[in-house]
């Protein structure tokens, strides 16, 4: 399974539809201070089911929808999408017949989300469920934030324990 | 689930103990438990860079830990990949040598695992196969742009 | 000791506002008391990078809260300045811009101040008046080696 | 008052008597991952007064002492010294005169130190005192370690309060 696209609309500094294509196996993300490189990261956690404010760097969940600039209004809702190619049938289960899996997730002013599983609705744990077993998930060792990196060797034996564990 | 730990735990420590050598150009470094019960053990880090006597945690270097902590989260890696990996600004401690070091070992398990890196080193930028550049020419909105990597890097 | 906490404050809070828009190259900055008696108050700070609404600390990027941070402590330092100030790797988050700037301001600020700066940043190391290297050609023993700038801008 | 040089032999990787210059306003330290630079940081700590083994990224006090290598034996001793100019009298109190200022810190062993104030013995809180007012101390915000700037504006409200006030 490969991850094709990111779709972002309306979510923190992303306030227009932008689309990151992953043609190769190793994209690097390049850009100056604040730019908006870590908020990429934080859209792919939030689309997988992430629903603690402070895990996505934000004072409150609401607020990671795009709250305004300078010279433009907040926006009404976020929307983000993740494309994976699913063509070697990686993904057990009932969509293992799907060429393609895309997961979405929208959320608008007053704070509901409704989450897609290719444009059908489901629920947040249809979303948590495809990825069982494979590792991927909004706190997944798959994705290490900005600054963290050390905590890894830094944890207590009995944390590093419960890290290992929740790999297997 | 003993054994279920057990085969996890070496698995993870047979990975650790093949990448940490690579990241570091050498030397050696391993898990260990820290009782013998599996059911309430810890998990303990040895780490010894090349040249080095075996090494406290808490005594290695910035950057000495940084590559430290890449090897694990591989070595996890190895055992369950994910369909793609994301590390946000893991070179920012390491010295050239090093991040050249970080390069080769994440190219080389590119062959079957999708890394998306977000860096501002341009040894970095130059092992990947294509940039996706961010900018913010209008304030607070961040556009995505098709980056040139020999743009970047004769801008530097 | 109200007054005096109220002068202390008064003071970093002006030295605060005035570094931070040399660091980002504009936008403003400044802190403020969270309780109206001065006994029990607690400090905030808010931030707003150039062209950004006002943002919460926590919103800001990993190199906007370096750039910040950096700005708090050379405001503390104005204050009170002690002989030296010892810098380590605080650069290493920075985009190439923010580098410079943040040399800028140091190379203004050492007419009084004596900085010594550990780096691996390029940038960094041209701004310095000296550079000190150090060694590990023997494993596990450092040695101080005079360094000549030149040198590691070509070898890079 | 300018710091002209410092010192150091047995303490951690720097076994052998090394000096470092201050010849200038600015002193770059560079050299690849590991090689001591943030040691440097930890002898100057060390040297003003530092106590806890874990302020010094050590796991116990007496261990700031050289360990040994894989070709040499541990040192018996630690030693580390500032020497700052004073020609410009900065300094209150009864070394308002001398123009030069050497503070030293001896440890064997068995975890005793012994401080020297121009060579002559004298106790810890004599080294603590000469720096009070200037700011300059084991824990003060003029000593910036790797890994924690961004610490300073991630600090709660009554934690910046506290900061803000040992500095005045
Ligand atoms: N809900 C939101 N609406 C608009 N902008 C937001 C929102 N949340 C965060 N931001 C903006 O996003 C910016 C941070 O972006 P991000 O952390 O992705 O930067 P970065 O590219 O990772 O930078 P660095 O290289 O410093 O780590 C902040 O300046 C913040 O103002
Ligand atoms: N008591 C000791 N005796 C001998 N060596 C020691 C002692 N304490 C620490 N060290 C060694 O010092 C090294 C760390 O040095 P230091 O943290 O200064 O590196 P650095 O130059 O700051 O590197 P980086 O660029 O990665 O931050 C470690 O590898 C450790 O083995
Ligand atoms: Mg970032
Ligand atoms: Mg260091």
């Amino acid at each position: 399974m490969k991850l094709k696209q990111l779709k972002m609309s309306g979510f923190k500094s992303f306030v227009e539809p932008s689309t990151v294509v992953f043609k190769s196996n190793i994209t690097g993300v390049v850009g100056p201070n604040g730019c908006g490189k870590s908020n990429i990261i934080d859209a792919v956690k939030w689309v997988l089911g992430e629903s603690s404010a402070k895990n996505l760097r934000s004072d409150g969940i609401v607020n990671v929808i795009f709250n305004g600039s300078t010279s433009r209004k907040p926006a009404g809702q976020a929307s983000v999408e993740l494309l994976f190619d699913n063509s070697n049938g990686r993904l057990t289960g009932e969509y293992h017949s799907y060429s393609e899996i895309s997961i979405k997730r929208v959320m608008s002013a007053d704070g509901n989300s409704t989450y897609y599983l290719n444009s059908t609705k489901c629920r947040r744990k249809d979303i948590t469920d495809i990825f069982l077993g494979t590792g991927l998930g909004p706190r997944s060792y798959s994705i290490i934030e900005q600054g963290i990196i050390s905590k890894f060797v830094e944890a207590k034996p009995e944390d590093l324990r419960i890290y290992i564990e929740e790999a297997a | 689930t003993k054994n279920r730990f057990k085969s996890t735990y070496s698995a993870i420590n047979d990975s650790f103990k093949e990448i940490f050598p690579k990241l570091f150009g050498g030397g050696k470094a391993e898990l260990y438990l820290t009782e013998k019960n599996l059911l309430d053990t810890g998990i303990g880090i040895i780490a010894k860079p090349p040249g080095k006597k075996i090494a406290n945690i808490a005594a290695l270097s910035g950057g000495e830990k940084a590559m430290t902590a890449v090897a694990m989260v591989l070595s996890i890696f190895k055992l369950n990949p994910s369909p793609f990996c994301m590390l946000d600004e893991v070179d920012a401690p390491l010295d050239d040598a090093n991040v050249l070091r970080f390069c080769e070992v994440i190219k080389d398990m590119s062959k079957s695992v999708q890394f998306i890196v977000i860096t501002h080193n341009k040894l970095t930028m130059e092992m990947t196969e294509q940039l996706s550049g961010v900018t913010m020419q209008e304030p607070g909105v961040s556009r995505l742009v098709s980056v040139d990597i020999e743009e970047i890097i004769d801008a530097a």
